[in-house]
Parts: structure tokens; sequence; C-alpha cells
């Protein structure tokens, strides 16, 4: 038995829904440099800016359950626009993970 | 390589 070996942990962030705008940029998708969506901005007085918990950097692996890989640029933002459209739910579950880890 | 047009794709929400 050895130390442990550290491993990307993804973590689970629900967002609620409760201002106008989500206010998260994303970057990359499927066939990029960056194959899983990476957040570049966070802008305040978004839903993902009052939750506190996403930042900048984190690489989305899932969104409601729904897997990002694999999926270019455009696939993967319209989950995620979709995910803030639909009114079946007050929050978007987003499994992320901190990159170099 | 990656297609170029995709490299710098940035969408906001």
């Amino acid at each position: 038995t050895g130390s442990p070996v550290p491993a990307p942990t993804a973590t689970l962030v629900r967002v609620v829904k409760n201002a106008n705008t989500l206010g998260i940029a994303i970057e990359g998708g499927a066939n990029t440099r960056q194959p899983l969506p990476r957040i570049v901005t966070i802008q305040k007085g978004g839903s993902a800016h009052n939750c506190g918990q996403l930042k900048v950097g984190h690489i989305i692996l899932e969104v409601n359950g729904i897997s990002l890989r694999g999926r270019e640029h455009k696939d993967a933002a319209r989950i995620i626009a979709e995910a803030f459209k639909t009114k079946e739910k007050d929050h978007i579950d987003f499994l992320v993970v901190e990159p170099g880890l | 390589s990656p297609p170029k047009e995709y490299e710098d794709e940035v969408t906001f929400f």
C-alpha cells in the first residue's frame, strides 16, 4: 500500500436559475484543442455567479446527467442553453472537474 | 490538427 495517487475529482454543482442569465461563457468541444467545454467567464449577477461554486477553468463533463464527451462546441452549447431555458427544472446540475489535477 | 475555425469558439449564456 503506497500513497494515494492524486486523481481529478469530479464535483457536482447545482446552479439554481435565480437570474435572467446563466452568466457563463465556454470554449472548446470535440475536435478542438480543448475536447471538453471549459468555463472561460463567469459574469457577476448571473445564476452561475450567484451559486458561488462554479469557477473559471472548470471543465464541464456533464449537464443534467448528459455527457458532453464527443460533442462539438455547438452541440455542447445547445445542451447548456436548453438546460437553462427549460421550465421543467429550476436548476442545472453541472458535473465539473478542476483542470490539471 | 483541429480545424482552425473551431479553436477559439466561445459561447456566452
